[in-house]
């Protein structure tokens, strides 16, 4: 999807 | 081993149905503390964040942690066969190859059973940092479901803003732009049809409405929705269940124009 973020982004991988 | 009981096979197909599109294969990691699932879609742009609580079940028993690695299609094939208000039982050994759906008609003496082969998935979990969010806004989850789905026949954005006015929906396409307004509402003899808007401090965000659309399948979980929204952070789109159990959809903002 064009200008959307990801949600690795913000939430880091444990 | 896992036996875990739960009233109404109701509660289990509608949670399947709400996520099954968002994502198709994950874990549904039990421990004592009850049924967990976390998993993002395909393109990382939403997690979805499942708890059943054992308080949900009755009785529930999980003496170790097991990773159930479940086909959400094979589930909605299996669940399809079970009645809304039949009586559900998942079962598993302590390393399974299959889990046990065990469906019971209160009113019959029917009782089904199915085996799902487990697959073994390698899901990272992620993180979810503890959030105060700068908005909260509990609402009608039938009333958000139709925002989103109104917005959507005009534009793939929807832009959420919360003021002390109320919280703006509005969107901007081809054909036109729309908004719609809420402000905060109590009413006394429908609680659920209540609107309360809790600010710390005013924000605006973009997100996806082809995501927000498939988080309402979930509506006929719950009366109400909450939405959690903070600046430049994920929204927080949550579902209460009975005894503290949950169905949580977060979802990254689109950046601004």
């Amino acid at each position: 999807v064009k200008n959307q973020k990801s949600i690795l982004g913000f939430f880091q991988k444990k | 081993m896992l036996e875990a009981r739960l009233e109404q096979a109701n509660l289990l197909k509608k949670v399947v149905d709400a996520i099954k599109d968002l994502v198709q294969d994950c874990n549904f990691d039990c421990n004592d503390s009850g049924i967990a699932l976390q998993a993002m879609d395909n393109s990382h742009v939403a997690l979805v964040s499942m708890m059943l609580k054992s308080e949900s079940f009755s009785p529930f028993r999980c003496d170790r942690n097991i990773a159930l690695g479940i086909n959400l299609t094979s589930l909605t094939k299996v669940l399809r066969a079970a009645q809304n208000e039949d009586i559900l039982t998942l079962k598993a050994e302590d390393a399974p190859d299959v889990v046990n759906l065990v469906f019971e008609s209160a009113e019959s003496d029917r009782i089904s059973e199915y085996d799902i082969k487990l697959m073994d998935i390698d899901q990272e979990h992620l993180g979810i940092p503890e959030t105060e969010y700068a908005a909260t806004i509990s609402m009608p989850s039938a009333e958000f479901q139709r925002i989103c789905r109104d917005l959507m026949a005009l534009s793939e954005s929807v832009s959420i803003e919360c003021s002390k006015e109320g919280v703006k929906f509005a969107c901007q396409g081809d054909i036109g732009s729309g908004s719609v307004t809420l402000r905060s509402h109590t009413n006394v003899d429908k609680p659920e049809m209540n609107v309360e808007i809790d600010l710390t401090e005013p924000v605006s965000l973009t997100f996806s409405l082809k995501y927000l659309v498939g988080f309402c399948k979930a509506s006929s979980l719950s009366g109400q929705v909450k939405l959690c929204l903070s600046n430049e952070v994920p929204l927080l789109v949550e579902y209460a269940l009975a005894n503290n159990s949950y169905l949580r959809f977060y979802l990254a903002p689109k950046i601004g124009d």
